[in-house]
């Protein structure tokens, strides 16, 4: 999973 | 989530409802800048993509879809509903001078050269300049109305209150996301001029802020 899945903030 | 990421959503939320309901109720968008608004309805729709693709929690999703739809009906009250009152004669920011830079740093500088990583790169640095034709319309106009600047205020402070949460995700779990601090920093650093004005002026209760 690259960061891009990773953002969890908005 | 820690309370300063709480915090600023909840700022970048009542700046946006402060700036709807301005233009909804006064009928008017005199003052504003549309182009503004198109970038950050543009931010939204590149960096929101993964709603489709994956689901974080209620309150992200939730979130994700009333910043959209604020956006988008922001816009159009400006571009059709209102459009009559909007002043682009006075919004004349050259916004390809932002877009231009700002896609090609994205392809240059992102962490996966990969589509969704690529746009998300690209809200994240179009973000941190997306204000720029709002606070160049107010230098041109020399004056805003005092609800304008108290809808800049809010934008300018959730920004700041995620720098705070980067400094406290940091500390507490090693997070740190680069291109998000150094644009959100940025970002911050154009509100400085304004933040000082807001304090100096708007507080003080002379009503609009006139610039000097």
């Amino acid at each position: 999973d690259g960061p891009a899945s990773g953002k969890d903030e908005l | 989530m820690n309370i300063f990421r709480l915090l600023g959503d909840m700022c970048h939320l009542v700046a946006i409802i402060i700036l709807f309901l301005k233009i909804w109720r006064s009928k008017s968008c005199a003052g504003i800048s549309g182009k503004s608004q198109v970038l950050f309805a543009l931010v939204f729709t590149t960096r929101y993509l993964d709603l489709f693709t994956s689901f974080i929690s209620v309150y992200n999703t939730v979130m994700k879809v009333v910043f959209l739809v604020l956006a988008y009906a922001t816009v159009y009250l400006i571009y059709l509903r209102f459009r009559s009152t909007y002043n682009s004669e006075s919004d004349s920011f050259r916004v390809e001078f932002l877009l231009v830079p700002v896609a090609g740093l994205s392809f240059l500088e992102n962490y996966a050269f990969a589509p969704l990583e690529i746009l998300w790169t690209f809200s994240i640095y179009l973000e941190s300049v997306a204000i720029l034709p709002q606070l160049f319309m107010i230098t041109k106009t020399g004056e805003a109305e005092s609800i304008t600047t108290h809808y800049l205020f809010f934008l300018g402070l959730y920004r700041a209150l995620y720098l705070a949460n980067w400094v406290w995700r940091y500390h507490t779990e090693g997070f740190f996301d680069q291109i998000a601090v150094v644009s959100g920093v940025v970002q911050t650093i154009f509100y400085c001029d304004f933040f000082y004005l807001y304090f100096t002026k708007v507080l003080r209760g002379s009503g609009k802020m006139t610039l000097p």
